[in-house]
C-alpha cells in the first residue's frame, strides 16, 4: 500500500485546490443523489466512457461532438452545476391573511460561489408532494418575495398561476431581485406565499400545514468559469 | 546507420499506456460519487530517430532526435507527452453538502507525440 495524500497535509490540499475541490470534511454524506443531476452526468462528456461509472438507469448515448462548456439538456454555458438544498425553516410561518394557506421562507447559501464563476442559470424547484385533497382540482397563485423569516421586502420578485401542485415546479430566478446586480450574493433569503386561485379561504388549515410540511424546495445552480473552458481553434491563415 | 538505431533494451516507441485512476485508491470514493474511476492513461516510451518521425511529433522534435542521435551526450532525445486529450465530468458532494457536477478538460490521454 502507498501513502496517500491526505486532504489535510500541504500536498493534498494543494491537489485538492488545483482541481476546485472542496470535499465534505466529516464523514461520507448520506445526501441522496437529486435525479436531475444523474441525468446532468450521463448526458456530460466522456461520462458513460470512464469505466466504473455508478448510477441508476440505462446508459444515454454520447453524442459525438458536444458544445465545450455548455449544459447542453439546461440550454446554457457553464461548466459547474451545483443542487443546493434550502436551508431555511423546517416548519411554514402562520399565514397572517386569511386567504393565504401557505407562507414558508426559503435560505440557499450561495457562500460557495467564487468571485470567477459567472452565473448563467439560477432555477428554483420547488416539489410540494401534495396531499391529494390539495393536488386535485384546485388552482393556485404562487408569489416569492425577497424576505427574511415573516419580513418581506418589497414587491414580489415574481407572481404566477399555477394550474396544480403534483408536478415540481421550476423558476427562473436570475436578473430578478438580488440575482440581477452584477455582484453575486452570499446567499438568498425568500418568502414564499401560496393562496388558492380566486382567494378562497375555504380550506382547512390542516391541509395547508401538510402542505407546508410536505414542501422540498433546491436551487439548481449553473457557473461558468472560463479558464477552465478549452478555448476554440484557431483558425489557419 | 549504427549510431540511429535505438540502443538495445530501451522503452518500446513513445506511446499512450493505460492507467487507471481509481478513486478509492485515493481515498477520495467517500465523496466522489461517479465515476469511481475513469482510464486517465499516460505516456511512455522513447523518441529517438527515426521512430520520432513516426508518430504525432513537432518537426522540432524530429530534428532534436536527429541530433540526440548523432551527439546522445550533448542532446537530449526529445519527451514523449500527451498531445491530443478529452474530458471528463465528475459528480460530487462538496463541504456545503452540495450535489456538483464539474466538467474537467484534458483529463483522458488519447494519444501521445514527442514534443
Amino acid at each position: 500500500a502507498q501513502p496517500q495524500p491526505s486532504p489535510l497535509s500541504p500536498q493534498g490540499s494543494a491537489l485538492l485546490q488545483a482541481l476546485g475541490l472542496r470535499p465534505p470534511p466529516g464523514p461520507p454524506p448520506t445526501r441522496p443523489v437529486p435525479p436531475v443531476m444523474w441525468r446532468l452526468f450521463r448526458r456530460a462528456p466522456q461520462a458513460a466512457e470512464s469505466h466504473g461509472a455508478g448510477g441508476e438507469g440505462p446508459e444515454v448515448p454520447q453524442e459525438p461532438e458536444p458544445l465545450p462548456c455548455h449544459v447542453k439538456e439546461l440550454g446554457v454555458p457553464g461548466n459547474i452545476v451545483r443542487h443546493v438544498l434550502d436551508g431555511g425553516a423546517a416548519a411554514p410561518l402562520e399565514p397572517a391573511l386569511g386567504s393565504l394557506c401557505l407562507e414558508k421562507p426559503l435560505f440557499f447559501n450561495l457562500s460557495f460561489l467564487e468571485p470567477r464563476e459567472q452565473l448563467t442559470l439560477v432555477r428554483l424547484e420547488l416539489n410540494f408532494g401534495a396531499p391529494g385533497a390539495l393536488a386535485a382540482g384546485q388552482g393556485w397563485e404562487l408569489s416569492l418575495f425577497q424576505g427574511h423569516g415573516s419580513q418581506l421586502w418589497g414587491r414580489p420578485l415574481l407572481s404566477r398561476p399555477v394550474p396544480a401542485l403534483r408536478e415540481p415546479l421550476h423558476f427562473e430566478l436570475l436578473g430578478l431581485g438580488p440575482l440581477g446586480n452584477a455582484s453575486v450574493p452570499q446567499n438568498l433569503s425568500l418568502v414564499l406565499e401560496l393562496s388558492p386561485a380566486g382567494g378562497d379561504s375555504g380550506l382547512p388549515r390542516g391541509l395547508c400545514a401538510e402542505l407546508g410540511q410536505s414542501l422540498e424546495a433546491s436551487l439548481l445552480v449553473v457557473t461558468l468559469e472560463p479558464q477552465l473552458c478549452r478555448p476554440p481553434l484557431r483558425k489557419r491563415r | 546507420a549504427t549510431h540511429l538505431a535505438p540502443p538495445e533494451g530501451l522503452d518500446p516507441p513513445c506511446k499512450a499506456r493505460q492507467l487507471y485512476i481509481n478513486f478509492r485508491d485515493v481515498g477520495w470514493h467517500n465523496w466522489i460519487i461517479a465515476p469511481r474511476g475513469f482510464m486517465a492513461n499516460y505516456c511512455q516510451g522513447h523518441c529517438f530517430f527515426p521512430a520520432a518521425t513516426k508518430m504525432s511529433s513537432f518537426n522540432h522534435a524530429v530534428m532534436q532526435s536527429l541530433m540526440h542521435s548523432v551527439a546522445p551526450t550533448a542532446t537530449p532525445p526529445p519527451c514523449c507527452v500527451p498531445v491530443k486529450l478529452s474530458p471528463i465530468s465528475v459528480l460530487f458532494y462538496d463541504n456545503s453538502d452540495n450535489v456538483v457536477l464539474r466538467h474537467y478538460e484534458d483529463m483522458v490521454v488519447d494519444e501521445c507525440g514527442c514534443r
